[in-house]
């Protein structure tokens, strides 16, 4: 798991 | 940025559009679930919790100022301003069926545990069942009007092309979030039957009248 460490999608 | 967010996002503006223009134009709310309009209310206030902490782009910022102040302005329409065409008797969907479990699940499966996280988590799970209050009322109501299945329709699409996104970004860019994934692929279910029903049958100008 590699998300961004703040959500950047809507 | 890719073109399939961009679409997804331009489809979820247009369904909040088509959604605000129905109710001003008819001044009225009948087949619209207010249930599902708090349950999305509820979905962006707890996913732009950061709003004001984490600035991505004024794109980013922008949608979501809209996006929270037309739900919070689609909730005043359905129980204040339009409250007499309000159809509660068919808005019976019981939403503590949802939070609870949902809520639970938040606690149990997400990628950190911490406060923001959880609730990040939760405002994607509750998202992917939200509609459900919408769909239980047309069924129960046996039909929808033209302008609300334009409106499903293009909500619809949205996490579907989302979807999408997420295919594209995982090949382009190696970013993969599985909890939004299948959040997003169990939202598209719910609406697959929908999606039937509004291709056989708006596409051709007819109404969707279910077998009530």
């Amino acid at each position: 798991y590699n998300n961004r460490e703040e959500h950047d999608e809507l | 940025m890719n073109i399939f967010r961009l679409c997804g996002d331009m489809s979820h503006l247009a369904a909040i559009i088509i959604l605000l223009l129905k109710m001003w134009k008819t001044r009225s709310v009948a087949g619209i679930s207010g249930k599902s309009q708090i349950l999305f209310a509820t979905v962006f206030t707890a996913r732009y919790l950061d709003l004001f902490t984490s600035f991505i782009s004024i794109y980013n910022t922008c949608m979501k100022v809209f996006f929270i102040g037309t739900v919070y302005f689609t909730i005043y329409l359905i129980y204040m301003k339009f409250k007499a065409t309000y159809d509660s008797n068919h808005d019976s969907f019981r939403v503590e069926f949802l939070i609870v479990p949902v809520g639970g699940l938040a606690f149990l499966v997400n990628h950190e545990f911490a406060p923001l996280e959880i609730i990040w988590t939760f405002s994607i799970y509750l998202e992917s069942v939200a509609i459900l209050p919408q769909l239980f009322m047309i069924s129960k109501t046996g039909e929808a009007e033209t302008i609300t299945s334009h409106y499903l329709f293009a909500l619809g699409s949205y996490r579907a092309l989302y979807l999408c996104n997420w295919i594209y970004r995982y090949y382009a860019e190696g970013f993969f979030d599985l909890i939004a994934v299948v959040a997003g692929v169990v939202q598209t279910i719910l609406y697959c039957d929908f999606f039937y029903l509004y291709i056989t049958k708006v596409m051709k100008g007819k109404k969707i009248s279910l077998p009530a």
